[in-house]
């Protein structure tokens, strides 16, 4: 788990998205 | 070619288009080898790469075009490297590696600078270690210092950039800071400041694109 790749696609994909922003 | 091999070749000192090909194998090799592999290359080829970014960055008289080139592609391996917790972890404790991302932010290379908007970006939203976001603002405030402007201008620079991804991405850093500052006063603050540098002019288009998305909504519920 803790090799896990794709961290900051993930991060880049949540931000293009919008999801990062999504007030909790 | 191993790790080891890639570290060897960076601290031979090669230039230009030796160089340019180096960092383009090496990109697709963070890319497509196991995290042991980045290990490999480790905070050793990390801080090879981070160096030779900075001497890049402060060689005024380098070879422009291949320079840039050559500052482009350590950005894209770099963002290659923090593609796992690692390569993350070791850039976010290494002393220069936000910094020279925030040196990246220069309009005049419109690629390079989209690309190192968007990993400030998420660097900015990562929830551990905490206050990244105020890192990364604390960096681009002291650099805009040192060359005595605005500390958001070359990102409302990037906004009236022909280039649609650098005004998305310069948008998104925006949006990132301000949505992980925690006191509602800076956060007004911030964007104050925004508007005052002419944050509105670029996004003029999106008000007109509001009305037709809005129109084309009340002509398919007519429909």
């Amino acid at each position: 788990e803790d090799d896990e790749t794709g961290i900051m696609d993930g991060l880049l994909e949540a931000l293009q998205s919008g999801a990062a922003f999504r007030r909790k | 070619k191993s790790a080891q091999v890639y570290i060897q070749e960076l601290k031979s000192e090669i230039k230009d288009g030796q160089l340019l090909s180096c960092l383009e194998s090496l990109r697709v090799s963070l890319n497509n080898n196991p995290v042991s592999w980045v290990q490999n290359f480790g905070n050793e080829g990390l801080a090879l790469l981070l160096n030779i970014l900075r001497k890049l960055q402060d060689d005024k008289d380098e070879n422009f075009v291949m320079g840039g080139k050559c500052q482009h592609e350590i950005i894209r391996c770099l963002k290659a490297f923090m593609n796992n917790k690692y390569g993350l972890k070791s850039m976010l404790e290494s002393e220069e590696g936000i910094t020279l991302l925030v040196r990246a932010i220069n309009p005049q290379k419109p690629s390079m600078m989209t690309d190192a908007v968007k990993l400030l970006s998420a660097i900015s939203i990562l929830e551990q270690p905490e206050g990244l976001h105020e890192r990364v603002l604390e960096v681009i405030t002291e650099e805009a210092e040192k060359q005595n402007i605005e500390r958001f201008q070359p990102l409302i620079s990037g906004m009236k950039n022909n280039s649609l991804p650098l005004r998305a991405s310069c948008l998104t850093l925006i949006n990132a800071l301000i949505s992980r500052a925690e006191e509602l006063d800076f956060r007004i603050h911030i964007r104050s400041e925004l508007l005052r540098l002419g944050l509105r002019e670029p996004l003029k288009l999106k008000v007109q694109l509001r009305v037709f998305d809005e129109q084309a909504e009340d002509d398919s519920e007519d429909l």
